[in-house]
């Protein structure tokens, strides 16, 4: 039958769920491999912050769509899991054959980029049903305060850690589909236009610190 | 719509990124 926008919103949301359906909530076997590898497994790490930013999440969504849609948020933060497991799995396999190494003890015991990849895959899971509210016509749904940057606020996550994810969760998740690739593609502009520009940023150190560190290359003469 | 256009080099990748590599 013809794809109306809520047959393709609602057809995003299954196609979301069917990708899902073999992975777990947990850390796979190869995922545990490569943290059995690293000189600090962080296997333990790993699983307290998504406890604790489980709850977060939830009482967060709670707050922002209704008490009653508590279980809601914990379902959709699930999903959020699973993808976040699946990405990284497939982020350290591209890793291991670019760099030819095993151990990614650092990049496994960094909380930033933990929280920077689940806040990702939060946000295609939000962006995925608030597309499905939006086009049902139901543009008040309380859903739409879900929002990018709403995930950034809730895990007081940086909106410059934010960005380093997208491209490597573009090219790690090839099932994801063009309209949430554009999705994320908006969110690193609206980042880079705005966001990142807010006083808090990490922007403004991390330019400091280049300026300290003085120009490696020297800069381009001015054009005739 | 819109292509995303991949800007990260050949030596550039997430560890890179969190400056662990």
């Amino acid at each position: 039958p013809p794809q109306t926008p809520i047959r393709a919103a609602m057809h995003s949301i299954q196609q979301l769920r069917g990708e899902l359906t073999s992975n777990s909530d947990r850390p796979s076997g190869i995922l545990m491999v490569y943290f059995r590898n690293c000189t600090v497994d962080p296997s333990e790490d790993i699983m307290k912050r998504v406890e604790q930013l489980s709850q977060i999440f939830s009482q967060k969504f709670a707050q922002a769509v209704g008490q009653r849609c508590e279980g809601l948020g914990k379902k959709r933060f699930t999903l959020g899991v699973q993808l976040y497991y699946k990405v990284m799995e497939s982020m350290l396999k591209s890793e291991e054959k670019r760099l030819s190494v095993q151990n990614f003890s650092k990049l496994l015991n960094n909380a930033t980029f933990h929280t920077s990849l689940l806040g990702c895959s939060l946000e295609v899971v939000l962006a995925t049903y608030v597309g499905y509210s939006l086009k049902n016509g139901s543009s008040e749904s309380p859903e739409t305060n879900l929002c990018f940057p709403w995930i950034l606020d809730v895990f007081q996550l940086h909106a410059f850690d934010f960005y380093k994810v997208i491209e490597s969760f573009i090219k790690a998740e090839p099932t994801l589909k063009h309209d949430m690739i554009e999705h994320l593609w908006r969110c690193e502009q609206q980042i880079m236009e705005s966001i990142a520009w807010k006083s808090d940023s990490l922007l403004f150190e991390l330019l400091k610190q280049c300026r300290e560190d003085g120009p490696e290359e020297q800069a381009e003469p001015p054009a005739t | 719509t819109q292509d995303y256009h991949f800007g990260l080099e050949d030596h550039e990748g997430i560890s890179e990124l969190f400056d662990c590599d």
